[in-house]
């Protein structure tokens, strides 16, 4: 038979408590406590001991079924375009992603197409040596899309499995830069219609509720399809991916937990909201 | 210099035309949701919360003056208190070369942020800055410190890997070059007439005990005269965890708050500073070298306001 009360006002406190730390955000936490006090009247719930459990079981519904899936093109190259704001991760990430590959034995060109940063494209190069892997590089200040396009040919002539374009840091109120990224994008479909086969969003685990404007700027610039979330290994929990899978639809297709190309994990929604709740 | 929906919550609240009990209660149940909102630390919307409370019931005996805008202030004045003064001064050392030392999370900004210092220190102060490269860890964080030196026209101290100076008793470690690196920087200062030294240290976590205490080690080492954390404005709940941490174990003499240029409500000003009580002197407001600004108190609260 069916408990029809109301959950403790505590159960719920301590529950938003940790929500929001989580950086989930307000509307989404409110949400989220809402369809527990629903599921409770309903009977779903059946006692506060099943509270916490129902709603991580929620949680992981809710996030699940992408990580680790890339999509890849029916004949190669597939092409891996990587963005994201100044800092979050995006060419170690890559660097990742490369090791990733190359363990499949796939063969991996990575273009250097942040031509404005200091260094970063010895950055990247420093990787591509570690890594044993190509590089398409332009001159410092070059036009970012034609490197892109370059590598684009390359990939295609070389036989490469896999090419990995690296754009520099923009923040998504840049209006220029937004739309440089979005000539990025486009300028490879000359040499492969179909690329980018992948965009990659890389959020900062840390950033808060201004991930979900970079998710939402970055999608209407050029779609994104997944995103990496990155330096989850330090101690802020990445809720903000909740209220961009529930909103944007843009899944979480890996994690990064450290500096190493080996840090690399596919997104696992049951460990992710284990260690939200941790 | 609210949003209109805030206003406007507030001006619902308290169409009654009166500041009670009650409607200051629902008044800052708006309040807290917008810092949240903003990227406030929980622990510190509460206590900010509860001193606001105070301050308003105190203040309901005030006669004539409309209660929403009286709450209005009451927030805005408290927020402003709490963030500020405005402070950007910089310890200057009379005895030798002054040490600056910036420290903090990975990419929250510190390489870009020396090279600004760097910058404002010679053209605001007559400094002759010189830049350390103290990360031995990224790839190409040398040259990237070089290549921002070289634009300046600031001369840029680094060892390559595995190189020795007269001293070393042949330990490579990354944790004793660190602290070397820079002491020899320090040296390379006061051998070339440079009366500023900044070191660059690699980015890290707050909880990487290894790598913390390689902070320690470069700090004893070096004696600085200011420890910059430099932190992302962009930080959510975590930024309690990590600016504590910092503060805790380096004692941090400033904050440096970047990426503003960005739209992030910029909520980590206020746990930062309620955290660590050390001032953010100054911000970054942009990639380009002279995008180093004054910390504004007033500016900032009205932004996280929303
Ligand atoms: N702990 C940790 N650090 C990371 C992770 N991913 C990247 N980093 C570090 O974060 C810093 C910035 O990484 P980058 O790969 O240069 O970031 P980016 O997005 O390419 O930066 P820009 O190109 O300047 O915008 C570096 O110190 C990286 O080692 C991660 O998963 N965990
Ligand atoms: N838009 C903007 N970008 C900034 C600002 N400050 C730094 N950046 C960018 O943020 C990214 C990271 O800056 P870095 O100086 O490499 O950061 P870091 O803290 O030295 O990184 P690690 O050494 O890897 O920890 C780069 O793309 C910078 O150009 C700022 O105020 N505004
Ligand atoms: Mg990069
Ligand atoms: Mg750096």
């Amino acid at each position: 038979k069916t408990f029809r009360g109301k959950i403790d006002e505590e159960v719920i406190g301590s529950l938003e408590e940790i929500l929001l730390a989580a950086d989930i955000g307000v509307a989404t936490t409110d949400a989220l406590l809402e369809g527990l006090k629903a599921a409770y009247r309903k009977g779903e719930i059946q006692s506060q001991a099943q509270v916490l459990d129902y709603l991580k079981a929620h949680l992981k519904e809710k996030l699940g079924g992408a990580g680790g899936k890339l999509n890849m093109a029916e004949k190669p190259p597939t092409v891996i375009l990587v963005c994201g704001v100044n800092g979050c991760g995006k060419t170690t990430s890559i660097a990742k992603l490369t090791y990733y590959f190359a363990q499949q034995g796939k063969k991996v060109l990575l273009c250097a197409s942040d031509t404005f940063r200091a260094a970063a494209v010895d950055q990247l190069n420093t990787w591509a040596d570690r890594l044993g892997v190509a590089i398409t590089r332009g001159q410092q200040g070059a036009d970012p899309a034609s490197v892109a396009h370059d590598a684009h040919e390359k990939a295609l002539k070389g036989g490469f499995d896999v090419l990995i374009v690296d754009t520099a840091g923009r923040l998504h109120n840049d209006k220029n830069l937004m739309r440089e990224l979005e000539k990025i994008a486009r300028v490879g479909k000359k040499h492969v219609p179909d690329s980018p086969h992948e965009v990659l969003l890389v959020l900062d685990a840390t950033t808060g509720q201004n991930a979900i404007r970079q998710a939402e700027a970055f999608t209407e610039a050029i779609q994104v399809t997944g995103i990496v979330l990155a330096k989850l290994d330090g101690t802020a929990k990445g809720g903000m991916i909740v209220p961009i899978r529930e909103e944007l639809g843009i899944p979480v297709k890996f994690v990064g937990l450290g500096e190493r190309p080996t840090d690399l994990a596919p997104f696992d929604a049951d460990t992710f909201v284990e260690g939200m709740f941790s | 210099s609210l949003s209109d929906s805030f206003q406007g919550a507030f001006d619902r609240l308290f169409s009654g035309g009166k500041l009670t009990a009650q409607n200051i209660d629902e008044g800052l149940r708006e309040v807290r949701k917008a810092l949240l909102e903003a990227d406030v630390s929980v622990s510190v919307v509460k206590e900010f919360i509860a001193n606001v409370k105070e301050s308003a019931v105190g203040q309901l005996q005030v006669e004539g003056v409309d209660p929403s805008q009286q709450i209005v202030k009451i927030v805005s004045d408290e927020l402003v208190r709490l963030m500020g003064p405005i402070d950007t001064r910089i310890k200057i050392n009379n005895e030798r070369p002054t040490v600056i030392m910036m420290v903090g999370l990975q990419g929250s900004g510190k390489t870009t942020t020396t090279g600004k210092l760097a910058k404002y220190l010679v053209e605001k102060k007559k400094k002759k800055p010189l830049l350390v490269a103290a990360d031995l860890q990224r790839p190409a964080a040398i040259e990237q410190l070089h290549v921002l030196g070289e634009s300046l026209g600031v001369p840029v101290y680094s060892e390559q890997p595995g190189e020795k100076k007269k001293g070393l008793t042949g330990l490579f470690s990354r944790q004793t070059r660190a602290a070397e690196v820079c002491r020899n920087g320090i040296k390379h200062a006061e051998n070339s007439g440079r009366n500023v030294v900044i070191l660059d240290t690699a980015g890290r976590l707050h909880i990487d005990d290894e790598l913390m205490k390689e902070l320690e080690d470069v700090k004893k080492l070096t004696k600085p005269d200011n420890i910059f954390l430099v932190c992302d404005a962009m930080t959510g709940q975590d930024a309690v965890h990590s600016a504590k941490q910092f503060n805790d174990r380096m004692a941090i003499d400033g904050v440096i708050l970047t990426k503003l240029d960005g739209d992030t409500r910029g909520g980590a000003a206020l746990s930062i500073k309620a955290v660590t009580g050390k001032t953010i002197k100054f911000i970054g407001t942009g990639e380009k070298l002279d995008r180093l600004e004054e910390f504004h108190p007033e500016r900032m609260a009205s932004r996280i306001l929303g």
